[in-house]
């Protein structure tokens, strides 16, 4: 079970899109796969078509409440997809985790508790470095960092990296990372210029697949399904699927 | 002294451009201009050319040890422009500000104590409803939420609608909010699609003015100047100017 944090302090650079858009094509391509929405925003849940405000029981109440996590997974409609929702009571998860004693492990804890069998496990986190986005990068094999070729987006992995050295040295040791270049524009020299400079001072850190800009990604969530249900054949799901064999290929060889 | 907070939970939809563009256009119209950075990212100050990594005081120093707003203040090189700046000390005011008596007028109590004289005071927000947040919803006369005409984007508005009734009610009863449509792209059917709908849900709600997409804006951080000082005749300066002129007007009105 490889479990794959996704997450950016950066706002709006396509973490809630690639953590969808990945899962299903893994499950396209066979994989059992589990997504966990940790953003309040619950746009994840959104991306695929759950009614956030009628939902019984959401991913915080099993953070706070130590509720089995088998008890709020449920069905996408999509074969080998489920889903762990989220709602607005994740804002209470960031106030209120770090009074539980090793507030950090709450999130692995519950994934080892609830003994689950799927082959990855994608977890989309809010635009924040709290204790919600801490929780997931002490649970993941691997974080995934989508990147716009763009100044903020660049700046922000200064301290997500500090972050990945502290969880590394403090929690889990195995934490890897790579970035994905997301929302990119080949024919925008600012964008060209930066995501060369990336590629060359992260050297293998970069995903060799790059997912350019698209419309028909701002179109599938406001149709509740991803994007290769939507449009099977446009460059986004193709440039999303080559992502979801690229990681199988990376998590064979580890 | 009117005091503008430019928030929107959802992440990336120009929060901290239309900050350091709108408190540019106010001030080459004559007005004298705070802009303050709540953000733990420190865009706002990065978009000045500000050394993050080596400030000795920030927002959050002020925040969380009561020290005068005028020790942090400092000048950007534009004239009536200054800015209080923040670092990564801010994501600490996320977790103990709430500790504090009353922590909801922090930002409030060190304005007023502070005797400033300026025409506008301009607060960007972290992209989280969260005590930060809080605090500048709650010292604003006005709450500029940029929005893009996407699906998440608007439906962020619902939790941000919540707390303007909230606020309104428990501490700030005359705090008015106005949309302003950002990164627009009028070849876009999606785009032209929703921003039509938000305009018609939201009335008066919304801001004559939008600013469409404009690459002149993903340069200037890089140079470390508002886009009216890299390139003052692109689209999007002259937009964010007829922007100062409505907001000019409107607080003449009220
Ligand atoms: N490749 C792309 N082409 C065009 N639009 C895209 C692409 N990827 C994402 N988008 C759109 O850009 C916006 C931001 O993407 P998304 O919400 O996935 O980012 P995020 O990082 O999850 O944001 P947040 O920080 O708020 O969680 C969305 O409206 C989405 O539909
Ligand atoms: N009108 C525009 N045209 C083109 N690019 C834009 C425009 N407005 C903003 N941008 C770019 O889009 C990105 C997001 O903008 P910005 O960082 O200001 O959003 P934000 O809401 O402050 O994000 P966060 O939620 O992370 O604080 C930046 O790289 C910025 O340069
Ligand atoms: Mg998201
Ligand atoms: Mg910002």
């Amino acid at each position: 079970m490889y479990k794959i944090a996704i997450s950016n302090e950066k706002g709006g650079v396509a973490k809630t899109t690639t953590t969808v858009s990945l899962g299903a094509t893994l499950a396209e391509a066979g994989k059992k796969v589990l997504l966990i929405d940790l953003d309040a925003q619950a746009n994840l849940s959104l991306s695929l078509g759950v009614e956030v405000d009628r939902l019984k029981a959401s991913i915080s109440k099993a953070l706070l409440d130590s509720t089995s996590l088998t008890t709020i997974i449920q069905p996408t409609g999509i074969p080998n997809l489920v889903l762990a929702p989220s709602n607005h009571e994740m804002r209470l998860a960031e106030r209120f985790l770090p009074i539980q004693h090793e507030y950090e492990l709450a999130l692995s804890r519950l994934i080892k508790l609830a003994d689950l069998d799927f082959d990855y496990i994608l977890m989309d986190c809010p635009p924040f470095l709290g204790a919600v986005t801490l929780n997931a990068l002490v649970a993941a094999d691997l974080l995934m960092i989508p990147t716009q070729a763009e100044y903020f987006s660049i700046y922000a992995l200064r301290s997500l990296m500090n972050w990945v050295r502290r969880i590394r040295l403090q929690y889990n040791p195995g934490l890897v990372y790579r970035l994905l270049l997301t929302m990119f524009d080949r024919r925008n020299r600012t964008h060209r210029l930066l995501s060369e400079q990336l590629r060359t001072s992260f050297a293998g850190g970069v995903l060799e697949t790059y997912i350019e800009i698209d419309t028909k990604l701002r179109e599938s969530p406001i149709a509740g399904v991803p994007v290769i249900s939507h449009a099977p054949n446009t460059r986004s799901s193709m440039q999303y699927r080559s992502l979801a064999q690229e990681i199988i290929a990376y998590v064979q060889e580890t």
